[in-house]
């Protein structure tokens, strides 16, 4: 998956 | 950003907030685990690799900042502050670090979504801080004797990765591809390791008496 959706994330 | 991941951050820093109180004003970490503080800093410090290269938003990096920061001065007043560090229940926190760091290094070598440096650290800080808590409970469980920040700071800490997965719920059947089973995993594991504290707090909140974990 791209990681653009996932490391907005803490 | 929707209100459960809100919630969860905000239960995040909450927690942080109860802790830094404790050691502020009491001047103590009676019952707090520094191998579970050292963890917590690795584990921030391997996940936000991203901070000075990878701008999401202000909310973002200031949050990043916060976390790493307060991580880091938790465990230097465990470990240095004059008055602070006498209370550390040392001989009870005997935990080692690498029966927990090393598992999850290896497993985020093996499975991780892509092969490269900064997302394999990634991937280990999700691995690890879902075991992070472990030292924490097991010096929970024989101190057995919980203060009533103490026991508070670890409610916030367990609560706020079980409202992470309320977000992650809601953002996979509101976004189109988000899928990520590695948080999911790590997440659910992480709650599900405080399962046993939760029900011993909530029984001691309904029945209002001081909260103690059966030997």
């Amino acid at each position: 998956g791209g990681d653009d959706d996932l490391h907005d994330e803490l | 950003m929707n209100i459960f991941r809100l919630t969860a951050d905000m239960t995040h820093l909450m927690s942080v907030i109860v802790l830094l109180l404790k050691i502020h004003t009491i001047k103590s970490c009676a019952g707090i685990s520094l191998k579970t503080q050292e963890l917590y800093a690795i584990v921030f410090t391997c996940r936000y690799l991203d901070i000075f290269t990878d701008f999401i938003s202000f909310y973002n990096t200031i949050m990043k900042v916060i976390f790493l920061w307060t991580s880091f001065s938790i465990v230097w007043y465990m470990r240095y502050h004059k008055i602070v560090r006498r209370s550390y229940d040392k001989d009870q926190d005997t935990f080692r670090h690498v029966f927990l760091m090393l598992p999850c290094l290896v497993l985020a070598l093996l499975i991780n979504e892509r092969f490269t440096f900064k997302e394999v650290m990634w991937t280990f800080s999700f691995y690890l801080e879902a075991v992070a808590i472990l030292p924490q409970l097991v010096l929970l469980q024989r101190t057995r004797n919980i203060d009533n920040l103490t026991g508070q700071y670890i409610f916030l800490l367990g609560a706020y990765r079980a409202l992470y997965i309320l977000n992650w719920i809601y953002r996979y059947v509101t976004e189109p591809n988000y899928v990520h089973w590695i948080p999911w995993m790590s997440g659910l594991v992480q709650t599900l390791l405080y399962g046993d504290f939760f029900y011993y707090y909530f029984l001691s909140w309904k029945n209002n008496v001081k909260l103690q974990l059966p030997a």
